[in-house]
């Protein structure tokens, strides 16, 4: 029933169906999507990326969710976001236009050993499974184990935390095989990362605050900000806070949004999707395709933004 | 599946030294904290998750530093079993 376009994505989904509906999906659109290894984290299970690309390879936006295993509803997004992307090939011109001159690729569950440990063991799970010797507790958080600034402040060092970033960079093959992957590619020029809660749209940098930093380079994220702030609220009127992480949130070290910013991606963003500001972690299914629909004109925004301004 | 018989608090700390009590109160490994929602800025929200063990604790703290707290969640338990049934519903 679900192979002929019939995916209800209005429900939560355990790692094997999202697996399943991204191979039904390549096979829907052999032209368009098909389905890349980029590696293989601690327990074993596939690293998949979906890459859409009308031929050759060409110059790439980078879409990721799931770092995080217990914002289940970013791991939700991601399968709806695909299939937007298949379907609007041909049909809606702005991403015909996009996917004729840029690749598009999207990483469903950046984490698939906590997502899946998440679901069977602990709702309250967020960090890889890598283990340490010496501590009682496993798994990095992912989104701190980056190569630059590493170790500085506000990255922590308790094994135990939630927040761990381990004693060196890129330690997490989660990590690792990203930062490969875009070297080695070395056209991608934009990289999204989608996390859930808060309602955030977050700029570099995180390890210091923007006034050490290129005032035109924060100018541009500004303004990609802004023309994004006004397609999230379209559709249910949603407010996303927007700002560099270090003046919004926190000052942390290893992040992801400023190894790729200094690695040379201008548009290096973290979104945290929608929630009610009332179940966090814990939004409900039915809330998953209006989150997902809302992002997905922040996402259009932005990739337009970034054909119309290219470097 | 581990059970989490608990609540989320939200928090709303005033200033830089309420935030710093807060962020100190996540190391102490005997009260289980669990925070959602990390306090970073004066008058931005914070979220915690509170075993059911270290509620009073925790709210005769939050009450005696003048910190303004609601409950978000009354059980957290309670949604993840919503999120649980409707999952196995779509499996069938």
């Amino acid at each position: 029933r679900e192979w002929n376009g019939s995916f209800n994505f209005e429900t939560y989904r355990i790692l094997e169906e999202i697996s399943q509906e991204m191979n039904n999906l390549v096979a829907e659109h052999p032209g368009l999507g098909r389905k890349v290894n980029i590696g293989y984290p601690f327990e074993n299970r596939l690293m998949n990326v979906l890459k859409f690309s009308t031929g050759g390879d060409k110059l790439a936006i980078w879409l990721g969710a799931g770092i995080h295993a217990w914002e289940w509803v970013t791991q939700l997004s991601s399968p709806w976001t695909a299939s937007k992307i298949a379907s609007d090939y041909g049909n809606d011109p702005s991403i015909t236009l996009i996917l004729d001159i840029m690749d598009v690729f999207l990483l469903p569950v950046t984490n698939p050993d906590g997502y899946v440990l998440s679901q069977t063991k602990t709702h309250m799970y967020r960090k890889t499974r890598s283990k340490l010797s010496g501590s009682l507790c496993v798994g990095v958080d992912p989104k701190w184990n980056w190569d630059t600034g590493f170790g500085g402040p506000g990255a922590n060092n308790n094994s135990c935390s939630n927040s761990y970033h381990r004693p060196s960079a890129n330690s997490e093959v989660e990590v690792k095989s990203l930062e490969d992957f875009t070297k080695s590619h070395g056209e991608v020029k934009a990289i999204i990362t989608l996390h859930s809660y808060s309602q955030l749209f977050l700029f570099p940098w995180v390890y210091a605050c923007a006034e050490s930093h290129n005032f035109d380079e924060l100018e541009i994220k500004n303004e990609v900000a802004q023309e994004n702030a006004q397609s999230l609220s379209s559709l249910h009127g949603t407010t996303y806070k927007m700002g560099p992480v270090c003046l919004l949130m926190y000052q942390g070290s290893g992040g992801s949004i400023d190894w790729f910013n200094d690695s040379g991606i201008k548009y290096s963003f973290v979104f945290a999707l929608r929630d009610t500001g009332l179940y966090g972690f814990l939004l409900l299914a039915n809330q998953t395709l209006p989150t997902a629909k809302g992002t997905w004109l922040g996402l259009k925004t932005i990739m337009e933004h970034i054909q119309d301004h290219p470097y | 599946q581990e059970t989490f018989v608990g609540q989320i608090l939200e928090i709303i700390p005033r200033n830089e030294e309420q935030i710093k009590n807060l962020v100190e109160l996540e190391p102490k490994e005997h009260l289980q904290l669990n925070f959602w929602k990390s306090p970073t800025i004066p008058g931005e929200t914070a979220h915690v998750r509170v075993p059911f063990v270290s509620i009073q604790a925790v709210k005769v703290f939050l009450e005696s530093q003048g910190i303004v707290y609601f409950i978000m969640m009354e059980s957290v338990q309670v949604l993840l079993d919503k999120k649980n049934e409707e999952m196995l519903l779509y499996q069938r």
